[in-house]
């Protein structure tokens, strides 16, 4: 299984409609400080059903719909869509390409889909078992504490990989 | 279950040992069970050695041998439990050039059984990748991208993302 | 004391504001005190807002925006009450080239009432600096250090030290 | 005031006396991984009097001295000099110069001198007040921290500029 594309509009700093295709390689994103590169990744966890805001830099719902700026208003809703191929059956679906997709409005509500029909959160959730939550979205601080940590806390790392 | 968790220790310990020597071209590293007779609650101990010094505290390792070594922890856990795909975020900053090469190298042997996404600002990185994204903000503060295929780089300025070497 | 307290504050406030908006080259930043009629045990807020960016949350700011505003807040302090000598480790490490460019004109602006010793892997700072110690570790784990006086540099590759740009 | 040279040897990585010769414009220290430069850093914190071995990321006195190598052995004292120009009194010295040295040996004992005479820590305490500990050496880490830190934490750095 592996992951083909990622839709984004209204999260965060990506206010229009922006598409990542992404193929079998090593996929490199760069850019200057403050561009959105870790905001791709907040997305990603973010429509893979992740429900911590504090994992997303934020508080709450509104943090992730783009607050608007200087020369462009806010927006209503957050969305993303991730796209994987699905033909090694991995995901437990009976689908050859599986889509998720997440909106959310500043009233707070959510709404998840898989390839467009509408489902509850503990369907996503089942559904994205095989995606260990744990190693999907590895970020520098997440690094560095695997190593300050004391070793009965390191031992969560294990269990998540046995 | 015990007997898993077991098993998984015994290949990551394996892996990480094996990842430590390629990252840091030497020095050796272990992992140790805190109380081996009682999986249920053992801790796990990490013990390094950089090549050619002697074994000592990772407290009293440099920034950047500390992420190196974390990085040979992570690799051993996706090595043994490969993520179909994984999205780094600037987990090599603190690395200098060389051991940088030495990332992108071991990232690349595992890179055909997880798919990467690496965020970066390291230029040794970003020529270890097929797709590179640029990002940029607009003076209306919103995101733009721009995709190049590596194989049309000619002058990595010309999306005017920053990028450091 | 409470009064002293308070001027220091007022002070540094100011240049917070001051060095903030060089930093970014825009933007708006200040300190609030949460308790103005409890002097003896307020906190000290930030409220800071980027370039063209709504005034958010300082945790939805990006690493690099972080440390920037770290920075703005550390030179504030610096220019209300000058150290003799700061050595600083790295402090530059998560900016991009842009922002490290401001970063340097900004430290020299304060070079003149503390004498800074930095530690860097950022080529820009390297050009902002008088004098350059390269420091490599030799086969038998010991440290060597090279000196540069600037008016000397043609290649730093010469020292062999690990440079990004 | 200002810091004219420091001299190191048997501390951490620096086994073999090493010298600094700093000036007043800006001074970069740069190099791989591991090659020493946080080090230094340790040194110019530990010859002025540090007595928290977690600041200079160890646990006791032993941490400090250089532990040998492969090729090298262990040395048995840890070494280190820091110069610096009192023309304008701003140390509370009768010294044009200063010199702060400090030297300790496996069995953990300190010793610290000022202008080559023996003196006691509080000594040095006295005659570094000028140097303001919070400012002398910043780190990445502490940086973050000062950001991250509850508003009643950050009101610590503000008292010490007072
Ligand atoms: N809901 C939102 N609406 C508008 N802007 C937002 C929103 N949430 C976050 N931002 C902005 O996103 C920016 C952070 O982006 P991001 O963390 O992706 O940067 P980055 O490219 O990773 O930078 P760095 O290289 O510094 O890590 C901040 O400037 C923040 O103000
Ligand atoms: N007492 C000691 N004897 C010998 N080596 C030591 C001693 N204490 C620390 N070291 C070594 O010093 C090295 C760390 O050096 P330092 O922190 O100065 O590196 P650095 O140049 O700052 O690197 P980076 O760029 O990664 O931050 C470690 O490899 C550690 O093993
Ligand atoms: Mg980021
Ligand atoms: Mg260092």
């Amino acid at each position: 299984m592996y992951l083909k594309r990622l839709h984004v509009q209204g999260f965060k700093t990506f206010a229009q409609k922006t598409e990542f295709l992404y193929d079998s390689g090593v996929t490199a994103i760069v850019g200057p400080n403050g561009s959105g590169k870790s905001n791709i990744a907040d997305a990603i966890r973010w429509v893979l059903g992740e429900q911590r805001y504090s994992v997303l830099r934020g508080r709450k719902t509104e943090d992730v719909i783009f607050a608007g700026s200087s020369l462009k208003p806010a927006m209503g809703f957050a969305e993303a869509s991730i796209t994987f191929d699905n033909a090694d059956g991995k995901l437990p679906l009976n689908f050859n390409e599986v889509t998720i997709t997440r909106r959310a409005y500043r009233s707070g509500e959510n709404e998840y889909y898989i390839n467009k029909s509408r489902v509850r959160l503990k369907d996503i959730t089942e559904a994205t078992l095989p995606l260990s939550q744990t190693y999907t979205v590895i970020t520098q601080g997440m690094v560095d504490a695997a190593l300050s940590q004391k070793p009965e806390e390191r031992r969560g790392l294990f269990e998540d990989a046995a | 279950t015990q007997a898993q968790f077991s098993v998984t220790f015994d290949k990551v310990a394996e892996e990480f040992k094996r990842f430590f020597a390629l990252l840091f071209n030497g020095g050796s590293a272990r992992l140790v069970l805190t109380q081996p007779d009682n999986l249920a609650q053992t801790g796990i101990e990490i013990l390094a050695q950089p090549p050619g010094k002697k074994p000592q505290s990772l407290a009293l390792f440099s920034g950047g041998e500390r992420a190196l070594t974390a990085v040979a922890l992570l690799f051993a856990l996706l090595e043994v439990n490969p993520s179909p795909f994984c999205v780094l975020d600037e987990v090599d900053a603190a690395l200098d050039e060389s051991n940088v090469g030495r990332f992108c190298e071991t990232l690349r042997t595992l890179a055909h059984k997880t798919q990467f996404i690496v965020i970066t600002h390291n230029r040794g990185t970003i020529e270890a990748a097929r797709t590179i994204y640029g990002v940029s903000m607009g003076s209306d503060s919103v995101s733009k991208i721009m995709s190049l295929r590596v194989d049309e780089v000619t002058d990595f300025k010309v999306h005017g993302s920053k990028l450091k070497r």
